[in-house]
């Protein structure tokens, strides 16, 4: 995987919150998503996106998440980083 | 796809373009209404729904091109990046609103690969507003990134995967097969039968037995999908929501209303049926309904079916007030219940009720302003609201202030001007007229 800048991870990570992949960010705590779940995020992305699941921000998906679409999510916001207790 | 699916619990759906591309220059209003009917079309050619275009706030689905923030949770970002969205089916007043980002540059039937295909990504999104969500199959539509245009509008059928999908929503339309998979036979080897849309008819020859629209009466006036029909003897003109005559001259109602006698030498009254917006028109004692412009089986049949008298009619109108239909004849008004299919007791009544309006009317219309609008011989009447009475200032001439007519005016052929004379927004041509065909250039 290439290495990425800082905001390329930013912005990364704000397409997997923008279309449901992550849950989107606590505005009062401010937490940080975990390495765990930002790699199921992106597997989550890259099945639905028919690309192979690498779980990192490689070239096919930074290509994928650039390509025009729809707005609305593709998965429940947070679905898929959330786990029962 | 893990986001539960809601549905429509209606199957009739109104729909309206409210704002259109800034930069027309692609794509004119009448094309960018002509691709959103046929990308609803696609749905509704499968599923047992039936959308119909209306004029006014309350349609089912909105469409609207708008850009950036435009306060509803999901922001545009330029050119680019999310193109459109559109709201799931639900109570919430937003339900089954479409917007498409004005950003992008919209095309359809593009040459080359560049810019966004407008009829793609509206199928894609009315998926979303009847209720289906993003899928991960390659094949579908309801795959969340662009793919680039999908072909012919007329002539596109929605991939195995998504008629599954809005089946298990709303069932299969009756008289399709869902049996039949990809590879397998064509359902039909006609393409379906489509709306007509408005024709370029710079070279339609001029009837010589065409009345004049500006010195006219009119047999009938009727709303429908939004825009005005005036009906005179064997023609029509139309105008567009905003008002624009489609053409300076009418067209035959016979060819254009597939299925009514040839011989109907005019119609007395017409309007867009409340609930199914179905089309009804009268003439005599007789009565004919037409989904689009195509009549349904088993008509004509006697005016009786509504309860009326067997006298014929003058007017019938839906007012907006209530969604109820209205017919007049003669002194008379009846106010008949078309979602219970009878008539409301108590009537008819005295038309003097309606203050204001002359008796014996040739026909009236609700309009998108909210007001009923009334016609007799060269004048009409507004009543604005929910009153019963005409506003101050009217009488006003239709020629005027609908068909666009200055006065002393007229577009007869015996009345032809023998010099370029300017008509309204209209500048006509002798010089180019030949063989019964007129020049014109329209100037707005």
């Amino acid at each position: 995987a290439p290495s990425l800048s800082s905001e390329q991870l930013d912005t990364g990570v704000d397409w997997l919150s923008k279309f449901g992949y992550l849950p989107p960010p606590d505005p009062v705590t401010g937490q940080l998503q975990t390495k765990e779940a930002l790699t199921k995020a992106i597997k989550a992305m890259q099945r639905f996106g028919g690309l192979k699941e690498t779980g990192v921000f490689d070239q096919a998906t930074l290509g994928l998440m650039k390509t025009p679409r729809c707005s609305l999510p593709d998965v429940s916001e947070g679905t898929v980083g959330r786990r029962k207790r | 796809s893990l986001i539960p699916q809601n549905k429509w619990n209606k199957r009739h759906l109104s729909w309206r373009v409210r704002t259109y591309p800034k930069d027309s220059a692609l794509l004119g209003r009448d094309t960018v209404r002509a691709l959103m009917y046929y990308a609803l079309k696609v749905w509704s050619d499968i599923a047992p729904l039936n959308f119909h275009e209306v004029a006014g706030s309350d349609a089912d689905i909105q469409i609207d091109f708008t850009k950036a923030d435009h306060d509803d949770g999901y922001p545009f970002d330029g050119p680019g990046g999310t193109v459109a969205h559109a709201f799931f089916p639900g109570e919430r007043f937003t339900a089954g609103d479409t917007h498409f980002d004005d950003d992008e540059a919209w095309t359809f039937r593009s040459p080359d690969s560049h810019g966004m295909d407008l009829f793609a990504v509206a199928v894609h999104e009315f998926g979303h507003a009847i209720g289906l969500v993003h899928t991960s199959a390659m094949e579908s539509i309801m795959r969340p990134y662009y793919q680039g245009p999908v072909g012919d509008p007329l002539k596109y059928d929605l991939p195995y995967e998504d008629k599954v999908r809005v089946w298990q929503l709303y069932g299969v339309r009756d008289s399709v097969s869902h049996t039949i998979r990809p590879g397998g036979p064509s359902q039909t080897a006609e393409p379906p039968v489509l709306l007509d849309l408005p024709e370029n008819r710079s070279n339609v020859l001029l009837a010589q037995d065409a009345p004049d629209r500006c010195s006219s009466h009119f047999d009938a006036v009727a709303q429908i999908r939004g825009e005005a029909f005036f009906f005179k003897g064997k023609y029509f003109w139309r105008l567009t929501r905003e008002k624009h005559l489609v053409s300076l001259r009418p067209a035959q109602i016979h060819r254009f209303w597939r299925g009514l006698p040839t011989n109907l030498d005019s119609v007395d009254a017409v309007y867009e049926r409340p609930g199914d917006h179905k089309i009804v028109f009268f003439k005599g004692l007789k009565y004919w309904v037409f989904k689009d412009n195509i009549v349904e089986e088993g008509y004509p049949r006697p005016i009786s079916d509504f309860g009326l008298p067997l006298e014929g009619l003058d007017a019938a109108f839906v007012w907006l007030h209530n969604g109820k239909t209205y017919f007049f004849k003669d002194n008379h008004y009846w106010r008949y219940d078309d979602h219970l299919r009878h008539m409301d007791l108590g009537y008819p009544k005295d038309s003097t009720l309606w203050k204001g309006l002359p008796p014996h009317l040739d026909d009236a219309m609700s309009w998108s302003d909210g007001s009923s609008y009334f016609f007799k011989g060269k004048d009409y009447w507004r009543v604005p609201g929910s009153g019963m009475e005409v506003e101050a200032g009217y009488p006003r001439l239709i020629a005027k202030d609908w068909l666009l007519c200055t006065e002393m005016q007229s577009d007869s052929p015996d009345a032809e001007p023998k010099s370029t004379e300017t008509r309204g927004n209209v500048q006509h041509h002798p010089d180019h007229a030949e063989n019964g065909y007129e020049v014109c250039s329209c100037t707005s």
